[in-house]
């Protein structure tokens, strides 16, 4: 038997809503440590790597390991029909083929619950080396969000460079060309407000905007952004979920022609 | 701009 209940079934949403860009269908995951999903776009340029703790769940029970197989744009049905403010719990029996959502308002007023059918999808987990990252970038999600948005007028992809100054992110297109630099704040009052950067050797790698535009979809679940780089070696996009997990987003880099 | 590289040339299946 499967059973996890979470305060906010908006939290999920916002989850939901930051992967059914680029995934249809997915396979999540439940084991005792909670619930995990990891699976790439249909094209293979990037990977979702998505982790909620069972401790992060009001109540979590996982009798036996379990792979829900899901489509996406069902499941987006499902939580369309949840209040803001609900609970949601989410129950399978363990060789089920069906899985139940069951919204609560916060005074019990009312509950309401969907059934929905599983799929059996033949998911390959792809092994993801340690790797030792030249730059790591921490920034707020909304400024992140607002330059990829930006530069995605003029050019199909984003050159992200990083040195000890600051991080710049450019473009170029039919139109001409757009560069913002970000310097590092001296302010760590507030972290999340902040620009941070850990080098250890500059690095220069160019990304795909339609990829980079749907990872900032994830933008609600958290203020701050954490960018991953290294030459050679696909970007890493993380946002962290507060006391949940994360959801981690890999793309391969674009190189020279 | 740029060749878009698979994500399977860095990431090996499991």
């Amino acid at each position: 038997m499967f059973e996890a209940r979470l305060a906010s079934s908006a939290t999920f949403k916002k989850v939901l809503d930051a992967i059914k860009d680029l995934l249809n269908e997915a396979s999540f995951d439940c084991s005792d440590a909670g619930i995990q999903l990891q699976a790439m776009d249909n094209s293979h340029v990037s990977l979702v790597s998505l982790n909620l703790k069972s401790d992060g769940f009001e109540k979590y029970r996982c009798d036996r390991n379990l792979t829900m197989g899901m489509n996406l744009a069902s499941l987006s049905k499902v939580f369309r029909c949840s209040g803001s403010d609900d609970t949601v719990t989410i129950k399978a029996q363990d060789d089920a083929d069906t899985v139940t959502f069951m919204f609560e308002a916060k005074k019990q007023e009312k509950i309401s619950d969907y059934e929905m059918k599983l799929m059996n999808l033949d998911q390959e987990h792809l092994g993801i080396p340690e790797t030792e990252f030249s730059c790591i970038i921490k920034l707020p999600s909304g400024e992140f969000a607002r330059i990829v948005r930006d530069l995605s007028q003029f050019g199909e992809s984003i050159v992200i460079s990083c040195t000890k100054e600051g991080v710049k992110f450019s473009t170029q297109g039919d139109i001409g060309t757009g560069n913002v630099k970000l310097a590092q704040t001296n302010n760590f009052d507030k972290e999340d407000q902040s620009v941070i950067i850990d080098m250890q050797e500059p690095v220069s790698l160019t990304f795909s905007c339609e990829y980079l535009n749907s990872f900032t979809k994830a933008t609600p679940l958290s203020n701050q952004v954490t960018l991953s780089l290294c030459d050679n070696v696909p970007l890493v996009v993380e946002y962290q979920i507060p006391d949940l997990g994360h959801l981690k987003y890999y793309l391969a880099p674009k190189i020279e022609e | 701009s740029g060749n878009q590289t698979s994500l399977m040339n860095f990431f090996k299946p499991k």
